[in-house]
């Protein structure tokens, strides 16, 4: 079975950094992952 | 005697021949999945590319097979009892006809005290000429026919209880359940074929009654610590990562193997109104130069089930559009936690079929994840929309909603064509939903 993930989040915006809230996976294609754990910030 | 002689060879030679094609099959499939891990070690990314089994996939009854796998694996186990609990069965008779016989026992008592009743009162109608003695005994009869009554009311109720009993103990024989000796036998062979952590699992194993049961079960305690940082998604499975990016590049669609993309909006079901990606370059340009003012409309519109739900942020920071697939293996963990604090506001099934959903298959079939049986939930979160989708297939066929227990899927086919359109259900109160915490459990994933 599979479970997709659709979300929206915060892009930063070429140019203007102020933009810290900037979401950002932290996994990799191919990565065991459990319930629980981070998949991004 | 020659042709029995024959047929007496025929018989096991056909066997063995049917057993070495079998493992043949299984060597060469298990040669194949070596090649294509020392492949993907390398870095190899495989095309997609249909082949002939694909094409035959679509013709086999996939959704009856899947079905008679959730019967089998749920009823099984109980043939294996059905012989242990006809012999309790058997106890459980001769105890009832024990207990009929003492009820018959007190039966002919009672009968006996009845009769003496009776001979009471013959005797009173001959003493009736005698009235001292009359108002004791009719007082006396009267409080044994009281008695006599209540006898014959608590043997009544006796007798319903020892009937009750009686059904409830065969009601529990009769269900599917393993005999208690022989379920860690299968679950730890289950576990070292998909290499399941039985040592996570909630309760002692000859306690699940079958594999179906087994299968779903929830884990220890403190099993899956939930990433506290409020700012983070944690994952809602077990699983291993797919794909994962943002559509901003990729437009509406996502990858399903190199050379092959499916669209979000068939997935979800949803109509995401997503700007066509000229749109999305222009309106970036323009929210670069000016202020977002009230009224610029926000460039990420997305219709949810509810107009309500749209964007009414409009000077929030930008937002991307981000998609994660997760795949659980047979021997994962199959039940589906929250990704995130969330309102879900819509439940979208697709029924669908149920092609398999392993590695091959996503190589060979396109559109795999729009064309499979599934369950959408679509919503929002601090950061804006959120959806989770729930895909089923051949071996784990249904999916359990824990926020709408009611939900019936892997439903025998009623149609022949598969592109029926979702049942959709949005969960009141209208704009709120279903309020999710993030690690709740939402789902589960069923055998068959």
């Amino acid at each position: 079975s599979t479970v997709v993930l659709v979300f929206q989040a915060p892009i930063s915006v070429p140019g203007d950094e102020s933009v810290s809230s900037e979401f950002k996976f932290s996994i990799r294609e191919g990565d065991r992952v459990r319930v629980g754990e981070a998949l991004g910030r | 005697s020659s042709t029995s002689q024959g047929n007496s060879f025929l018989v096991p030679g056909a066997t063995m021949a049917t057993i070495v094609m079998l493992g043949a099959l299984h060597a060469r499939r298990m040669y194949n999945d070596k090649k294509i891990e020392e492949a993907r070690e390398k870095g190899v990314e495989f095309e997609f590319q249909p082949d002939i089994k694909a094409t035959f996939l679509r013709l086999v009854p996939l959704r009856s097979i899947s079905r008679f796998w959730g019967f089998l694996t749920s009823v099984l186990q109980s043939s294996k009892t059905d012989l242990g609990n006809r012999f309790r069965w058997k106890e459980t008779r001769k105890q009832i006809s024990a207990s009929n016989e003492n009820i018959s026992e007190t039966s002919t008592s009672v009968d006996a005290l009845s009769a003496l009743a009776l001979g009471l009162r013959r005797m009173e109608r001959l003493r009736s000429a005698v009235d001292v003695v009359v108002p004791t005994l009719s007082s006396k009869i009267a409080i044994l026919e009281r008695g006599n009554y209540r006898g014959e009311r608590e043997r009544e109720r006796e007798r319903e209880r020892e009937r009750e009993r009686a059904s409830e103990r065969a009601r529990r024989h009769f269900s599917s359940e393993l005999p208690i000796w022989f379920r860690p036998h299968v679950y730890r062979a289950w576990a070292r074929a998909f290499h399941s952590n039985l040592e996570e699992a909630a309760k002692p194993l000859n306690e699940y009654a079958s594999l179906r049961e087994f299968f779903v079960r929830s884990l220890k305690e403190d099993s899956r610590p939930i990433d506290s940082n409020p700012c983070c998604l944690i994952s809602p499975v077990d699983g291993t990562v797919l794909r994962f990016g943002d559509l901003k590049e990729a437009g509406t669609m996502i990858e399903q193997v190199k050379g092959f993309s499916y669209s979000v909006s068939s997935l979800l079901g949803a109509r995401p109104l997503l700007p066509s990606m000229e749109d999305v370059q222009q309106e970036s340009r323009v929210q670069e130069k000016a202020p977002r003012d009230e009224d610029k409309k926000s460039w990420w519109r997305i219709t949810l089930a509810s107009p309500k739900v749209r964007d009414p942020e409009p000077a929030s920071p930008m937002k991307g559009l981000f998609y994660c697939v997760l795949y659980l293996k047979p021997g994962d963990y199959h039940r589906i936690h929250s990704p995130v604090d969330w309102n879900v506001l819509v439940r979208r099934h697709f029924s669908g079929r149920l092609f398999p959903l392993n590695e091959r298959a996503t190589r060979t079939i396109r559109n795999l994840y729009v064309e499979n049986e599934r369950v959408v939930l679509e919503g929002r979160w601090e950061e804006g929309y959120m959806a989770m989708a729930a895909i089923g297939a051949t071996n784990i066929g249904s999916i359990e909603l824990f926020i709408e227990p009611a939900l019936g899927t892997n439903r025998p086919r009623k149609k022949l064509l598969h592109s029926e359109p979702p049942q959709e259900r949005i969960y009141e109160p209208a704009g709120a939903g279903v309020m999710l915490k993030k690690g709740d459990e939402v789902a589960a994933f069923n055998m068959g």
